[in-house]
């Protein structure tokens, strides 16, 4: 995030950070207990699923606090038009856990917003752990930003082409004061406020540059989504638990409990 | 499992917590 300030804790409690082979690499919004919305580019790279982690209930990316937890990944859906009709479209992610979020006040799920959803005068914050400046700087810290929305005849003219930006995508940025999304940000949520709940309205997607503000961040718009999102998490079935198992040292102590009870039945 | 929130135009999937709601506010 450019332009951002450290976010307090407990204030983004949604906020995924996806760690590839022990690093951040991308950020992403909490749905519900199994599952996790991120940026298809962030596992296009490598199929392999077993390297990647979910951590949530974290703000700084070295520490971890009484309700951070980490959760290892079931399954990735992609979505099917991703780099279909356009080099990045279709950038929307599912990840499903392996094993169910226990929500905390520091943990929990963000709204998803609808079609119908209307945008106008809102007050939206983007979040995440990517670049602080334009020289590559990272922070550990959770950076959050208040940004507004640009409307899409303005992101064609400020992309100067209208292939660019589809109908798939929104814009959103702070031209004046040079404030966007960044490199390690991608899969995070832009949220807007509406009746004191956040709807989620955009996933972090790409931007030429973080640099230049006059070409504003480009998110994957939500709620063109929705539908997608809802109708696979509800077709997919949860993971499969593994069986509980006594652990070596406890089985010798319930046999002779057993055999007690089994004595005590006779009498 | 889907549970649309009509007043604020949002899609909650869980039914256990409410969504887009932190326990602690931002000034």
């Amino acid at each position: 995030i450019l332009g951002g300030v450290p976010a307090p804790e407990r204030k983004w409690p949604w906020q995924v950070s996806v760690h590839y082979a022990g690093l951040h690499v991308c950020g992403g919004s909490i749905l519900n207990e199994y599952w996790v919305l991120s940026a298809a580019h962030c596992f296009h790279r490598d199929k392999n699923i077993k390297i990647y982690d979910m951590y949530v209930g974290l703000v700084n990316l070295r520490v971890a606090g009484n309700h951070t937890q980490w959760y290892e990944v079931n399954r990735v859906i992609l979505h099917p038009t991703y780099e279909m009709y356009h080099p990045i479209g279709g950038d929307v992610a599912l990840v499903q856990l392996k094993t169910r979020i226990v929500f905390s006040e520091s943990v929990l799920p963000v709204c998803l917003a609808t079609p119908e959803v209307n945008l106008t005068s809102a007050n939206c914050w983007a979040t995440g752990w990517g670049l602080v400046s334009k020289q590559g700087e990272t922070s550990d810290e959770l950076q959050e930003m208040q940004l507004p929305l640009i409307l899409e005849p303005w992101c064609h003219l400020l992309y100067g082409h209208m292939s660019y930006i589809m109908p798939d995508m929104l814009c959103a940025g702070d031209i004046l004061n040079a404030k966007t999304v960044c490199e390690g940000d991608s899969g995070g949520p832009l949220v807007c406020e509406f009746n004191r709940s956040w709807l989620q309205i955009g996933i972090v997607s790409w931007g030429r540059g973080c640099s230049n503000p006059l070409y504003p961040g480009v998110y994957a718009s939500v709620s063109y989504f929705s539908k997608w999102i809802c109708d696979n998490i509800e077709i997919t079935p949860t993971p499969a638990q593994p069986a509980p198992a006594l652990s070596p040292a406890l089985g010798p102590t319930l046999s002779v409990l057993m055999a007690m009870l089994a004595g005590w039945s006779v009498l | 499992l889907v549970h649309r929130q009509p007043e604020n135009q949002g899609i909650s999937l869980t039914g256990s917590v409410a969504c887009g709601r932190p326990s602690m506010e931002g000034k």
